[in-house]
């Protein structure tokens, strides 16, 4: 069988949320709908590079995954975004790091990619460059879930009342509870 | 974390990332996923996006390393992956990547639960699983 296209959604959540049958068949069903997108732009004769950003916008916009409306919140009560593309037909590639207003980080590592002598951009200067790109800019609310804001909480609750000590290869056990590696 | 390595009608390969991060991180902590090399690469053989431990990615320069396995020592896209996580859980790291080759083969490693994978072929037949 060949294959054109594979996604993820993530990693480490499912022993530390519950996951019912209900939960089950949104996350598959969303991870399904953007497949389609994805090969629905490949089957149309569009490039790898828009299948990629037709697929990552679809999981971006759901709640559900640490990414875009979904993501986890900092230790300053932020939601913080990243993301990157890399084309392999030239290996161009684009990325953006620690932004905080961008509807759909993947939009802006391709604009990135595309529209500037650069790779990586960061912080306000990444939203001013998207900005100026015409991406759609939102207000930091937007990326606000409840579900998400008490993850944090459970972990700052746990690390206050076991606070470890902290290298590269041990971090607080506290994070455990909702890491959300990203 | 999110991804997707897609390969187009003309045979070009593109992988992509996008994440939140993760949960209380500090100090404008950056993971893998922006990383080229780390958690996204693409060339023209394969593309690879990866999940997980970002420090432990960006340490073994993950996504190139599966690439780099199959351009220098003509590893399959299977072993290329494995192999590499397998590296990223000795060091100490867990996580997952996804990975296309040219010829339309994937692989989806992972050594942690909780993996929310998908993949469509040619004909458009979809497969998604989610592994616990």
């Amino acid at each position: 069988k060949k294959y054109v296209m594979v996604i993820h959604g993530g990693a480490g959540t499912i022993t530390r949320e519950a996951m019912t049958p209900e939960k089950e068949n949104a996350y598959k069903a969303k991870l399904t709908e953007a497949l389609k997108a994805g090969y629905k732009e490949l089957t149309n004769g569009k490039t790898s590079v828009e299948a990629v950003a037709a697929a990552i916008v679809i999981l971006e916009d759901s709640p559900l995954f640490n990414a875009g409306k979904g993501a986890v919140f900092t230790s300053d009560e932020k939601n913080e975004l990243d993301a990157s593309i890399m084309s392999g037909k030239n290996k161009s590639a684009g990325a953006i790091a620690g932004v905080h207003t961008i509807k759909n980080p993947i939009k802006a590592a391709i604009a990135v990619m595309e529209k500037s002598e650069h790779v990586m951009l960061s912080g306000e200067g990444a939203e001013k460059f998207a900005k100026l790109q015409g991406l759609e800019i939102v207000d930091p609310k937007y990326f606000w879930t409840k579900e998400r804001w008490d993850g944090l909480q459970k972990v700052k609750k746990k690390e206050a009342q076991n606070p470890t000590k902290i290298s590269q290869n041990n971090l607080p056990a506290s994070y455990e509870i909702d890491q959300k590696f990203g | 974390t999110v991804g997707a390595v897609a390969l187009d009608r003309k045979g070009n390969i593109a992988a992509g990332t996008s994440t939140g991060g993760m949960t209380n991180k500090k100090y404008g902590r950056i993971g893998d996923a922006p990383i080229i090399g780390a958690g996204t690469y693409a060339n023209t053989q394969v593309g690879i996006s990866g999940t997980g431990w970002g420090e432990f990615f960006i340490r073994a320069t993950a996504a190139r390393t599966v690439a780099a396995k199959m351009e220098y020592l003509n590893k399959d896209l299977k072993t290329a992956a494995q192999e590499t996580i397998d590296e990223i859980e000795k060091m100490g790291g867990d996580g997952g990547l996804i990975a296309l080759d040219k010829d339309g083969n994937i692989a989806m490693p992972f050594n942690t639960a909780g993996m929310y994978r998908g993949a469509v072929s040619e004909n458009g037949e979809i497969e998604v699983e989610i592994y616990k």
